[in-house]
Protein backbone atom coordinates (compact mmCIF):
# COMPACT_ATOMS: atom_id res chain seq x y z
CA UNK A 1 0.00 0.00 0.00
CA UNK A 2 2.75 2.46 0.97
CA UNK A 3 4.83 3.74 -1.78
CA UNK A 4 7.75 1.74 -2.77
CA UNK A 5 10.60 2.86 -4.78
CA UNK A 6 13.05 1.44 -7.68
CA UNK A 7 11.77 -1.31 -9.80
CA UNK A 8 9.79 -3.93 -8.02
CA UNK A 9 10.87 -6.71 -9.56
CA UNK A 10 14.77 -6.53 -9.45
CA UNK A 11 14.82 -3.61 -6.47
CA UNK A 12 17.40 -1.18 -8.70
CA UNK A 13 17.10 2.41 -7.13
CA UNK A 14 14.76 4.46 -9.18
CA UNK A 15 16.17 5.78 -12.41
CA UNK A 16 16.56 9.61 -13.66
CA UNK A 17 14.32 10.47 -16.12
CA UNK A 18 16.97 11.33 -17.96
CA UNK A 19 19.42 8.28 -17.55
CA UNK A 20 16.49 6.03 -17.62
CA UNK A 21 15.83 7.38 -21.28
CA UNK A 22 19.66 7.43 -21.95
CA UNK A 23 19.93 3.76 -21.03
CA UNK A 24 16.84 2.50 -23.38
CA UNK A 25 18.52 4.52 -26.09
CA UNK A 26 21.36 3.12 -25.63
CA UNK A 27 20.44 -0.88 -25.34
CA UNK A 28 18.03 0.19 -28.64
CA UNK A 29 20.83 1.11 -30.72
CA UNK A 30 22.79 -2.20 -29.47
CA UNK A 31 20.19 -4.10 -30.41
CA UNK A 32 19.40 -3.21 -34.05
CA UNK A 33 23.09 -2.61 -35.04
CA UNK A 34 23.67 -6.29 -33.60
CA UNK A 35 20.32 -8.12 -35.29
CA UNK A 36 21.51 -6.14 -38.48
CA UNK A 37 25.35 -7.18 -38.21
CA UNK A 38 26.07 -3.78 -37.99
CA UNK A 39 29.35 -3.19 -35.79
CA UNK A 40 28.23 0.88 -36.12
CA UNK A 41 25.71 2.76 -37.50
CA UNK A 42 26.31 3.27 -41.67
CA UNK A 43 28.32 6.52 -42.59
CA UNK A 44 25.88 7.59 -45.69
CA UNK A 45 28.06 9.13 -48.10
CA UNK A 46 26.40 8.99 -51.06
CA UNK A 47 23.05 9.71 -50.59
CA UNK A 48 20.72 8.17 -53.17
CA UNK A 49 18.25 10.96 -54.66
CA UNK A 50 15.04 10.51 -52.77
CA UNK A 51 12.90 10.73 -55.93
CA UNK A 52 15.37 7.43 -57.08
CA UNK A 53 13.93 6.01 -53.81
CA UNK A 54 10.17 6.59 -54.19
CA UNK A 55 10.73 5.74 -57.96
CA UNK A 56 11.89 2.70 -56.55
CA UNK A 57 9.92 1.24 -53.90
CA UNK A 58 6.32 2.83 -55.89
CA UNK A 59 7.90 0.38 -58.68
CA UNK A 60 8.40 -2.33 -56.29
CA UNK A 61 5.47 -1.82 -54.34
CA UNK A 62 3.06 -2.04 -57.36
CA UNK A 63 4.57 -5.05 -58.68
CA UNK A 64 4.49 -6.92 -55.38
CA UNK A 65 5.55 -10.41 -55.98
CA UNK A 66 5.54 -10.16 -59.56
CA UNK A 67 9.91 -10.81 -59.75
CA UNK A 68 10.19 -12.14 -63.39
CA UNK A 69 8.41 -9.68 -65.22
CA UNK A 70 6.36 -12.32 -66.78
CA UNK A 71 4.02 -14.04 -63.84
CA UNK A 72 2.25 -11.53 -61.83
CA UNK A 73 2.42 -13.03 -58.70
CA UNK A 74 5.02 -15.22 -57.66
CA UNK A 75 5.79 -14.80 -53.84
CA UNK A 76 9.20 -14.98 -53.25
CA UNK A 77 9.93 -18.45 -50.96
CA UNK A 78 9.14 -17.35 -47.32
CA UNK A 79 12.66 -17.69 -45.04
CA UNK A 80 12.38 -20.31 -42.22
CA UNK A 81 12.46 -19.12 -38.76
CA UNK A 82 16.05 -19.40 -38.25
CA UNK A 83 16.48 -17.85 -41.61
CA UNK A 84 16.77 -13.74 -41.59
CA UNK A 85 15.54 -12.56 -44.93
CA UNK A 86 16.55 -9.55 -47.08
CA UNK A 87 15.15 -7.72 -50.32
CA UNK A 88 18.07 -5.08 -51.44
CA UNK A 89 17.98 -2.51 -53.42
CA UNK A 90 20.90 -1.38 -54.94
CA UNK A 91 21.19 1.64 -56.77
CA UNK A 92 23.55 2.02 -60.27
CA UNK A 93 25.95 4.36 -60.65
CA UNK A 94 26.96 4.98 -64.96
CA UNK A 95 30.61 5.09 -65.29
CA UNK A 96 31.52 6.89 -67.90
CA UNK A 97 32.70 4.25 -70.30
CA UNK A 98 29.04 3.33 -69.90
CA UNK A 99 29.07 0.55 -67.37
CA UNK A 100 26.41 -0.04 -64.77
CA UNK A 101 28.47 -0.05 -61.36
CA UNK A 102 26.79 -1.70 -58.60
CA UNK A 103 28.10 -1.57 -54.89
CA UNK A 104 26.63 -4.38 -52.92
CA UNK A 105 28.02 -4.76 -49.18
CA UNK A 106 28.84 -8.64 -48.33
CA UNK A 107 29.12 -9.84 -44.88
CA UNK A 108 32.45 -12.00 -44.72
CA UNK A 109 31.27 -14.91 -42.65
CA UNK A 110 27.78 -15.72 -43.38
CA UNK A 111 26.55 -17.11 -46.83
CA UNK A 112 23.81 -15.40 -48.65
CA UNK A 113 21.27 -17.39 -50.30
CA UNK A 114 19.83 -15.44 -53.57
CA UNK A 115 16.37 -15.91 -54.20
CA UNK A 116 15.68 -13.90 -56.90
CA UNK A 117 17.69 -10.87 -58.99
CA UNK A 118 16.64 -8.15 -61.16
CA UNK A 119 17.60 -5.41 -63.12
CA UNK A 120 15.18 -2.32 -63.58
CA UNK A 121 15.94 0.06 -66.47
CA UNK A 122 13.98 2.92 -67.46
CA UNK A 123 14.47 3.04 -71.08
CA UNK A 124 13.11 6.02 -73.27
CA UNK A 125 10.76 5.48 -76.55
CA UNK A 126 12.33 2.95 -78.69
CA UNK A 127 11.23 0.72 -81.59
CA UNK A 128 11.97 -3.28 -82.06
CA UNK A 129 15.30 -3.07 -80.44
CA UNK A 130 16.64 -5.86 -77.96
CA UNK A 131 18.71 -5.33 -75.28
CA UNK A 132 21.85 -7.56 -74.38
CA UNK A 133 23.94 -7.49 -70.69
CA UNK A 134 26.58 -8.74 -69.82
CA UNK A 135 28.31 -9.50 -66.98
CA UNK A 136 31.23 -7.20 -67.61
CA UNK A 137 35.45 -8.22 -66.63
CA UNK A 138 38.31 -9.62 -68.30
CA UNK A 139 35.68 -12.50 -68.94
CA UNK A 140 32.82 -10.67 -70.92
CA UNK A 141 29.95 -12.75 -69.45
CA UNK A 142 26.20 -12.98 -71.21
CA UNK A 143 23.62 -12.69 -68.96
CA UNK A 144 20.29 -11.73 -70.47
CA UNK A 145 18.61 -11.10 -74.09
CA UNK A 146 15.72 -9.39 -74.17
CA UNK A 147 13.49 -8.47 -77.35
CA UNK A 148 11.74 -4.94 -76.46
CA UNK A 149 9.43 -4.25 -79.53
CA UNK A 150 7.94 -0.99 -80.02
CA UNK A 151 7.17 1.22 -76.49
CA UNK A 152 7.18 4.75 -75.06
CA UNK A 153 9.46 5.24 -72.54
CA UNK A 154 9.18 3.27 -69.72
CA UNK A 155 10.46 0.60 -66.85
CA UNK A 156 12.05 -2.84 -67.86
CA UNK A 157 12.83 -5.75 -66.02
CA UNK A 158 15.73 -8.38 -66.17
CA UNK A 159 16.27 -11.08 -64.76
CA UNK A 160 19.57 -11.89 -63.67
CA UNK A 161 19.56 -15.71 -62.19
CA UNK A 162 21.71 -17.54 -61.74
CA UNK A 163 24.68 -15.28 -62.37
CA UNK A 164 23.61 -13.16 -59.07
CA UNK A 165 24.32 -16.12 -56.90
CA UNK A 166 27.33 -16.90 -58.32
CA UNK A 167 28.26 -13.10 -57.61
CA UNK A 168 27.76 -13.53 -53.87
CA UNK A 169 29.45 -16.68 -53.65
CA UNK A 170 32.66 -14.85 -54.83
CA UNK A 171 32.15 -12.31 -52.26
CA UNK A 172 32.84 -9.85 -54.92
CA UNK A 173 30.91 -6.61 -53.73
CA UNK A 174 31.63 -4.62 -57.06
CA UNK A 175 29.16 -5.64 -60.09
CA UNK A 176 29.96 -3.76 -63.50
CA UNK A 177 27.10 -5.01 -65.87
CA UNK A 178 27.96 -3.82 -69.88
CA UNK A 179 24.55 -3.41 -71.84
CA UNK A 180 24.21 -3.49 -75.45
CA UNK A 181 21.26 -3.02 -78.18
CA UNK A 182 20.37 -4.34 -80.92
CA UNK A 183 18.45 -2.09 -83.52
CA UNK A 184 19.29 1.34 -81.55
CA UNK A 185 20.25 4.13 -83.24
CA UNK A 186 21.65 5.83 -80.87
CA UNK A 187 24.30 4.42 -77.99
CA UNK A 188 22.35 2.42 -75.43
CA UNK A 189 23.52 4.69 -72.83
CA UNK A 190 21.55 7.43 -74.33
CA UNK A 191 18.51 5.35 -74.24
CA UNK A 192 18.75 4.51 -70.42
CA UNK A 193 18.80 7.00 -68.15
CA UNK A 194 21.91 7.90 -65.83
CA UNK A 195 22.72 8.29 -62.09
CA UNK A 196 21.15 11.12 -59.98
CA UNK A 197 17.84 11.07 -62.02
CA UNK A 198 14.63 10.18 -60.45
CA UNK A 199 14.30 7.15 -62.96
CA UNK A 200 17.97 5.65 -61.94
CA UNK A 201 18.51 2.27 -63.08
CA UNK A 202 18.47 -0.01 -59.87
CA UNK A 203 19.06 -3.51 -58.81
CA UNK A 204 16.61 -5.98 -56.64
CA UNK A 205 17.45 -9.00 -54.83
CA UNK A 206 16.24 -11.15 -52.80
CA UNK A 207 18.13 -13.14 -50.52
CA UNK A 208 18.14 -14.85 -47.31
CA UNK A 209 20.76 -15.19 -44.85
CA UNK A 210 21.64 -18.82 -43.22
CA UNK A 211 22.59 -18.47 -39.92
CA UNK A 212 26.29 -20.34 -39.15
CA UNK A 213 25.70 -23.60 -37.96
CA UNK A 214 22.71 -23.84 -40.49
CA UNK A 215 21.56 -27.36 -41.41
CA UNK A 216 20.03 -28.43 -44.14
CA UNK A 217 17.23 -31.04 -43.66
CA UNK A 218 18.06 -34.48 -45.87
CA UNK A 219 14.56 -35.24 -47.22
CA UNK B 1 -1.89 -8.13 -20.41
CA UNK B 2 -1.66 -4.71 -18.12
CA UNK B 3 0.27 -1.55 -19.22
CA UNK B 4 2.36 -0.66 -16.47
CA UNK B 5 0.92 2.67 -14.31
CA UNK B 6 1.96 4.20 -10.99
CA UNK B 7 -0.51 2.13 -8.60
CA UNK B 8 0.29 -1.58 -8.69
CA UNK B 9 3.42 -3.47 -8.69
CA UNK B 10 2.48 -6.55 -10.70
CA UNK B 11 3.97 -7.79 -14.01
CA UNK B 12 2.96 -5.23 -16.78
CA UNK B 13 4.18 -4.13 -19.73
CA UNK B 14 6.81 -0.78 -19.82
CA UNK B 15 6.22 1.51 -22.96
CA UNK B 16 8.50 3.38 -24.49
CA UNK B 17 9.31 4.72 -27.88
CA UNK B 18 12.66 6.18 -29.59
CA UNK B 19 12.06 8.35 -32.45
CA UNK B 20 14.88 8.07 -34.53
CA UNK B 21 14.94 11.31 -35.22
CA UNK B 22 16.31 12.28 -31.72
CA UNK B 23 19.03 9.82 -32.10
CA UNK B 24 20.18 11.08 -35.06
CA UNK B 25 19.47 7.91 -37.03
CA UNK B 26 16.84 8.75 -39.56
CA UNK B 27 19.49 9.37 -41.89
CA UNK B 28 20.26 5.48 -42.56
CA UNK B 29 17.16 4.17 -41.16
CA UNK B 30 14.67 4.95 -44.18
CA UNK B 31 11.37 3.49 -42.17
CA UNK B 32 9.47 3.22 -39.42
CA UNK B 33 10.31 6.21 -37.87
CA UNK B 34 11.51 5.09 -34.16
CA UNK B 35 11.40 2.15 -32.53
CA UNK B 36 9.01 0.63 -29.54
CA UNK B 37 11.47 -0.70 -27.27
CA UNK B 38 8.80 -2.07 -24.44
CA UNK B 39 10.40 -4.04 -21.60
CA UNK B 40 8.72 -6.10 -18.90
CA UNK B 41 8.71 -5.23 -15.04
CA UNK B 42 6.25 -5.55 -11.76
CA UNK B 43 5.85 -8.74 -9.24
CA UNK B 44 5.14 -11.93 -9.92
CA UNK B 45 3.25 -13.41 -6.30
CA UNK B 46 2.65 -17.01 -6.37
CA UNK B 47 -0.93 -16.99 -7.26
CA UNK B 48 -0.32 -14.93 -10.41
CA UNK B 49 2.67 -17.82 -11.68
CA UNK B 50 1.87 -19.19 -14.95
CA UNK B 51 -0.68 -16.34 -15.86
CA UNK B 52 -1.16 -15.85 -18.71
CA UNK B 53 2.43 -16.64 -19.52
CA UNK B 54 2.44 -20.55 -20.04
CA UNK B 55 -1.10 -21.36 -19.79
CA UNK B 56 -1.22 -23.35 -22.91
CA UNK B 57 1.62 -25.43 -22.09
CA UNK B 58 2.02 -28.45 -19.26
CA UNK B 59 3.79 -26.53 -17.54
CA UNK B 60 0.38 -24.97 -16.50
CA UNK B 61 -0.52 -28.39 -14.99
CA UNK B 62 2.98 -29.01 -12.79
CA UNK B 63 2.23 -25.38 -11.59
CA UNK B 64 -1.66 -25.71 -11.03
CA UNK B 65 -0.82 -29.27 -8.75
CA UNK B 66 1.78 -27.21 -6.72
CA UNK B 67 -0.56 -24.23 -6.17
CA UNK B 68 -3.27 -26.50 -5.15
CA UNK B 69 -1.40 -28.26 -2.57
CA UNK B 70 0.55 -25.30 -1.28
CA UNK B 71 3.93 -26.99 -1.86
CA UNK B 72 6.89 -24.59 -1.36
CA UNK B 73 8.97 -24.25 -4.43
CA UNK B 74 12.42 -23.50 -4.74
CA UNK B 75 11.50 -21.74 -8.12
CA UNK B 76 10.50 -17.74 -8.94
CA UNK B 77 8.05 -16.85 -10.91
CA UNK B 78 9.08 -13.78 -13.26
CA UNK B 79 7.82 -10.89 -15.66
CA UNK B 80 8.34 -12.37 -18.84
CA UNK B 81 7.61 -11.31 -22.67
CA UNK B 82 4.44 -13.18 -23.31
CA UNK B 83 4.17 -12.08 -27.12
CA UNK B 84 6.62 -10.40 -29.43
CA UNK B 85 6.72 -9.05 -33.15
CA UNK B 86 9.31 -8.23 -35.71
CA UNK B 87 10.55 -4.94 -36.18
CA UNK B 88 10.09 -4.37 -40.14
CA UNK B 89 13.23 -2.22 -41.36
CA UNK B 90 13.83 -0.32 -44.35
CA UNK B 91 17.76 1.29 -43.80
CA UNK B 92 20.74 2.21 -45.90
CA UNK B 93 23.73 0.28 -46.06
CA UNK B 94 27.83 1.15 -45.76
CA UNK B 95 27.18 1.81 -49.76
CA UNK B 96 24.28 2.92 -49.78
CA UNK B 97 21.84 0.62 -50.54
CA UNK B 98 18.71 0.38 -49.62
CA UNK B 99 18.01 -2.67 -47.50
CA UNK B 100 14.62 -4.58 -46.19
CA UNK B 101 14.26 -6.67 -43.64
CA UNK B 102 12.29 -8.42 -40.81
CA UNK B 103 14.14 -8.65 -37.46
CA UNK B 104 11.83 -11.16 -35.22
CA UNK B 105 10.94 -10.76 -31.64
CA UNK B 106 11.93 -7.45 -31.49
CA UNK B 107 8.98 -5.52 -30.05
CA UNK B 108 7.06 -7.06 -26.73
CA UNK B 109 3.45 -6.57 -27.26
CA UNK B 110 2.47 -8.46 -23.61
CA UNK B 111 4.00 -9.77 -20.51
CA UNK B 112 3.18 -12.24 -17.98
CA UNK B 113 4.44 -14.31 -15.32
CA UNK B 114 6.45 -17.26 -15.88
Amino acid sequence: VEARPGCPSCRMPPLEPSAEKAFLVEVAKQQILQKLNLSQRPNITHPVPRAAIANALRRLHLGKGRMDGSSQSSEWEKPQPDEQGYEIISFAETDPSGLLQFQLTQTKDQDMHILEAQLWLYIKAHRNITIQIYLAGHQRVPLVEQQLGSKGSGWHTFSLMPAMQNLFESKDETLHLELQCKGCHLNVTALVTTTGSSHQSFLVVKAKLQKPGHRITKR
Amino acid sequence: NLSCDQNSDVCCRKDYYVDFRDIGWNDWIFKPEGYQINYCMGECPMHLAGTPGIAASFHTTVFNLVKANNIQTAGRSCCVPTQRRALSLLYFDPNSNLIKTDIPDMVVDACGCS
